[in-house]
């Protein structure tokens, strides 16, 4: 790092975007928020400030204003800025803002919020402020009684001469209060948005409700809940959310601010010339916005307040905010209650400036109020739904793709804390209205009171808009006394034309008020297949309003409408077709672990859905299916479902299935699934019984397949000399000759059959022939050929041969 | 706790049609000040009344009350104090 020197006054930051910038104000180094991109802060999200700098940008030729309780004009790290023409009292009726001073210095608020926007650079006094080089006013308004007339003044104070109005005020957030700009405020805010700024419109920007110990909810500030204000809210450094903060549907963007008290504050002008570092609350976040956009203004001075808007939803970023209900509305955009579309970027709002075109006029669209009454009966939920056809019907008024979304709504309730409110857009994205107040017991209800959203920004205003209430009783309520819906109603603002589309037509930019005029243009020609009833802007799927199936969206933003997910997609509930995880070739998720099919070259892995490129240990790859299945239990490896070659520790290989080994003279019982003992005659073997022996206890023999004390009757006993010496004996079946025998072949018989008689060891027929039978001759040569002699029939038959020996 | 009645001023705002010169007249025909336009709202003007009382939590009601009979006078609106925190 080195030391620059400040761009002047005149002229563009002359830093090259490689060196860091260093101011020499006594409080420069502390500025947390600022040196975000360095490598000393450990910052995780930067509002790029610094980056918006170094493109030139400083607030130079802006106007902005404090309203609030004065200005310390002569403050050293202001008076450089301070402009006269921007400022005014209200309170005491003259042109001085210089707050009144008493002991506790209860009005430093104004000149602590002024320093942030522009207090000066380099001039070694205190902090920067974000638009360094603007043009600083303050009015005084809140010191003193506050009435619709004072605030009427402040809020429509030299509307051509000042370009934004930051206000860190609002009705109390004490969680139970409902108020908001009474007639006059509300006329100097679209008179300012009318004509402020050369036609242009002015900016107001709003500090959100400081409320959230009081579990207060913003929208029931009538003042951030407009669509004419930009309404800021606060992280702190962390990326928490800061003790103080209010959720509500209507904030649109986030700065940073202060935390728990632990965590860093804002550095910035103090009464008395002084300078603090303990800035707190939204109050610091409202002006550090209006510096920014004091930048992009800079880079782009014919900017609307609806540009500017736009340009705010468009680079606002979630980062590292905390949020536990940060969800992408159908236009791509991420937006949550508490921060709304995210933390400021001051780098890529300039850059966003630089080349933008103008959005299209606003269209206003006042559904038909819904005058049903409905009753809220506690614990219970009122279900409304409205089919809006974003006035369709009139040219003038007709809106395709939202900006604000407002619901006017009047019920009648004994507890109004106890009511929540929700809208659900066509689209799906649903927005909470209102949350419970814990500390809200009035028994007013609303009565045509407009909540305000923000979360629908870009969708399709036409479709089923569904608003929901929840009755939730708190013990503190005596009464269950059912509230009522009585009437509700949409007002929908945003354009007929897609407000970055390139079928809008090109007008040079002017230094002229802009004409009130309108780039309508429609498409009156067939649209594609996919698309739905509600048409399309051209012939393209990609030009469908909405689509008949399924869309698929791509990196520029753009969408194509589809019939069917392809493949390495999958179809979610918003018919919307997301990417399967890399592996996958389709799947139901987009996690590793929702595969259903996989790409070539790998293989579905039963029960996990993971894809593999080769099946593990205790599966197999089953070709038919392409997929890894299980090996039976026990099976460590395998090469079908009941082909095992490789065990488990424990388990030995048996035929093709593996089962547990077990101890010499035991079995193992796959019913019982534990080690038996075999039988007595067995020394090992493989189930119950003297037939399942492998091996012969001591004392039995073998014969056949079982182990026997003695040789039956027709058997032997035979010695066997095996390699090593051992003599094995077994039982050995007798010649066929033979009924029993001492040993082997025909002359070892101990007894004969009937019909032959023992001699010599050989058993011979035992029958007198008589007369030479007919089938004497090569039949019964074969007869005894086929030991056939011992049937009596064939006996006699033959008895000549059968006689015979051999 | 902070009080929850509505507290009114002796400041009204009017909206009367025919420019300031006729604003003046019908503030003085009535007993007010004219103060001035209000901010940038067009025919829009703040009227003061020194013998009202300068905070009531009644409306007020006298001869001066008889401007709203005016033909030029388009609407008027007692200013009511509101209850504004700084953040």
């Amino acid at each position: 790092d080195y030391k620059v020197a400040p761009p002047p006054l005149s002229s563009p930051a002359q830093t090259s975007p490689a060196q860091s910038i260093f101011f020499n104000d006594a409080k420069w180094s502390s500025m947390w928020y600022i040196h975000c991109n360095d490598d000393i802060h450990n910052c995780q999200s930067d509002m790029n400030i610094v980056g918006a700098w170094k493109r030139g940008y400083t607030g130079k030729d802006v106007v902005i204003t404090i309203l609030d309780d004065g200005i310390e004009r002569n403050h050293p790290d202001l008076i450089q800025n301070y402009d006269n023409q921007a400022s005014y009292d209200v309170n005491g009726n003259d042109m001085d803002p210089m707050p009144r001073y008493d002991a506790s210095n209860e009005n430093k608020h104004g000149t602590r919020c002024a320093g942030e926007v522009a207090a000066s650079a380099n001039n070694s006094h205190c902090t920067v402020g974000i638009a360094y080089n603007a043009r600083i006013g303050g009015v005084r308004m809140l010191d003193g009684d506050v009435t619709d007339m004072v605030e009427a003044k402040s809020l429509s104070l030299q509307p051509q001469h000042i370009d934004i109005y930051s206000a860190s005020w609002g009705p109390d957030d004490d969680g139970k209060t409902v108020d908001g700009p009474a007639s006059l405020a509300r006329q100097a805010f679209e008179n300012g948005i009318r004509m402020g700024r050369k036609g242009r419109g002015s900016i107001f920007v709003w500090a959100s409700g400081n409320g959230g110990r009081s579990r207060d909810h913003c929208s029931c500030d009538g003042y951030t809940n407009s669509i004419y204000t930009i309404s800021i809210s606060s992280t702190a450094e962390s990326g928490r959310k800061p003790w103080y903060l209010e959720e509500c549907s209507s904030t649109l963007t986030t700065t940073y601010s202060s935390g728990e008290n632990y965590d860093r504050k804002i550095i910035t002008t103090d009464l008395r010339q002084r300078c603090t570092d303990s800035h707190t609350g939204t109050s610091a976040s409202a002006p550090m916005a209006a510096g920014i956009i004091a930048l992009a203004l800079e880079a782009n001075p014919l900017l609307s307040w609806r540009d500017v808007q736009h340009i705010i939803v468009k680079t606002s970023r979630a980062g590292h905010l905390n949020a536990p209900d940060w969800k992408t509305n159908a236009a791509g955009y991420n937006v949550s209650h508490l921060y709304g579309f995210g933390l400021m970027d001051a780098e890529a709002m300039v850059k966003e400036a630089e080349q933008w075109k103008q959005v299209p006029a606003q269209h206003i669209c006042v559904e038909s109020a819904d005058r049903q009454i409905r009753t809220i009966r506690p614990e219970h939920v009122v279900r409304s739904v409205y089919k809006a056809t974003g006035c369709i019907d009139n040219s003038n008024h007709h809106v395709i793709y939202l900006e604000h979304v407002v619901v006017r709504i009047t019920i009648t309730h004994p507890r109004r804390g106890d009511l929540s409110i929700n809208l659900t857009s066509p689209s799906g994205t649903k927005s909470q209205l209102l949350g419970n107040r814990l500390f809200d017991h009035s028994m007013e209800g609303f009565k045509n009171w407009e909540f305000m959203t923000t979360h629908c920004w870009g969708e399709k205003a036409a479709g089923d808009w569904i608003l929901e209430i929840h009755d939730s009783p708190s013990q503190l309520r005596s009464q269950k006394i059912p509230g009522k819906l009585k009437e509700w109603s949409l007002v929908l603002y945003g354009t007929s034309v897609h407000p970055y589309s390139s079928l809008r037509s090109d007008k040079p930019r002017s230094a002229e008020p802009p004409a009130d005029e309108e780039f309508t243009e429609e498409y009156n020609g067939l649209c594609n297949s996919e698309c739905n009833e509600n048409g399309c802007e051209g012939p393209g799927p990609h030009q469908c309003i909405n689509c008949l199936h399924y869309f698929l969206k791509f990196k520029n933003n753009t969408r194509t409408c589809v019939s069917e997910c392809p493949s390495g997609f999958f179809r979610d509930d918003r018919k919307r077709c997301k990417k399967c995880s890399s592996l996958c070739e389709t799947c139901v998720g987009s996690r590793s672990d929702q595969c259903s099919t996989c790409r070539p070259g790998f293989h579905l892995n039963e029960g996990s859905n993971i894809c593999v490129a080769s099946c593990v240990d205790g599966f197999y790859l089953d070709h038919d299916s392409n997929m890894c299945r299980r090996c039976n239990e026990n099976c460590k490896k395998c090469t079908t479902s009941n082909i095992c070659t490789e065990c488990k520790p424990g388990m030995s290989l048996q035929g093709n299935k593996c089962q547990m080994t077990c101890d010499p003279g035991t079995y193992y019982n796959g019913h019982r699934r534990t080690c038996e003992l075999c039988h007595r005659a067995c020394a090992t073997c493989a189930g119950t019984g003297m037939e399942a022996c492998n091996k012969c206890a001591e004392s039995y023999f073998l014969e056949e397949w079982r182990c026997v004390s003695t040789c039956s009757v027709g058997y032997y006993m035979a010695e066997q000399t095996s390699d090593n010496g051992d003599v094995n004996k077994s039982c050995r079946k007798c010649d066929h000759s033979c009924y029993s025998c001492t040993g082997p072949g025909e002359t070892n018989c101990s007894t004969c059959v009937n019909g032959y008689n023992l001699e010599a060891g050989v058993c011979v027929v035992s029958t007198i022939c008589k007369d030479e039978s007919w089938a004497e001759g090569s039949f019964c040569v074969l007869v005894k050929k086929n030991n056939l002699c011992q049937r009596k029939v064939l006996q006699q038959l033959c008895c000549r041969t059968c006689s015979l020996k051999g | 706790a902070p009080c929850k009645a509505r507290i009114y001023t002796n400041h009204w705002a009017v909206r009367i049609n025919g420019g300031p010169e006729f604003a003046d007249r019908i503030a003085d025909k009535y007993g007010y000040k004219n103060m001035g336009q209000i901010g940038d709202l067009k025919d829009h003007y703040h009227f003061f009344h020194s013998r009202t009382i300068k905070r009531s939590t009644l409306s007020s009601r006298g001869g001066h009350s008889f401007i709203s009979m005016e033909p030029k006078v388009e609407w008027i609106q007692q200013q009511v104090v509101k209850r504004r925190t700084k953040r």
